[in-house]
């Protein structure tokens, strides 16, 4: 464990938090791609099937669980809890379009032919386009409230951050785990247009974030 | 070198 995946790990649970929270408090799901949670509660079931078999550390198998609860607890307050709250016309990307290039890659590109590997690839994979839905919405409604936007902020600093834990893994102990480098360095490039939005309209504090 | 079983990244 390094600063940067600890700092990585927290971003994204403050990021999920955040998420939570605001719908929870706001007992609305206005302006939230549903589609997107439902990938990442999928990124997070595929990618921790060991959850039970394999044991790294407390840290590990916490964090785990937290995150496939938090994830899960998203998208049952948005389909289900406030579902009449949710603008399903604006949530309009076609999943199809992701999850089948990313099965598709997953079985051609993979570290071992096996269940287990392929459905890590595949969460890996999926990860780097989840939240396609959430930036297609907020481009299609032309804007974003504050808080999404800082839900977006932390979701984006943690896979960078995660590139810097991998730099410094693979000088310090030659870790390098080419599949999960790629798709992370593919998903955080998604963030880029949205970190200078972030950075030129949100922090001016110009509250909500209107797409020019 | 290339990862494959132990996995102890999020």
């Amino acid at each position: 464990m390094n600063i940067f995946r600890l700092a990585g790990d927290v971003c994204h649970l403050v990021a999920i938090i955040i998420l939570l929270l605001k719908i929870w408090r706001s007992r609305s799901c206005a302006g939230i791609s549903g589609k997107s949670q439902v990938l990442f509660a999928i990124v997070f079931t595929t990618r921790y099937l060991d959850l039970f078999t394999v044991f790294i550390s407390p840290y590990n198998t916490i964090m785990k669980v937290v995150f496939l609860a938090l994830s899960y607890a998203t998208v049952y307050l948005i389909y289900m809890r406030f579902r009449n709250t949710f603008n399903s016309e604006n949530d309009s990307f076609r999943l199809e379009f992701l999850l089948v290039p990313v099965i598709g890659l997953s079985f051609l590109e993979n570290y071992a032919f096996t269940p287990l590997e392929i459905l890590w690839t595949f969460s890996i994979f999926l990860e780097s386009v989840a939240i396609m839905p959430q930036l297609f919405m907020i481009t299609k409604t032309g804007e974003a409230e504050s808080i999404t936007t800082h839900y977006l902020f932390f979701l984006g600093l943690y896979r960078a951050l995660y590139i810097a834990n991998w730099v410094w893994r693979y000088h310090t102990e030659g870790f390098f785990d080419q599949i999960a480098v790629v798709s992370g360095v593919v998903q955080t490039i998604f963030y880029i247009d949205f970190f200078y939005l972030y950075v030129t309209k949100v922090l001016r504090g110009r509250g909500k974030m209107t797409l020019p | 070198e290339r990862v494959t079983g132990r996995k102890d990244e999020l």
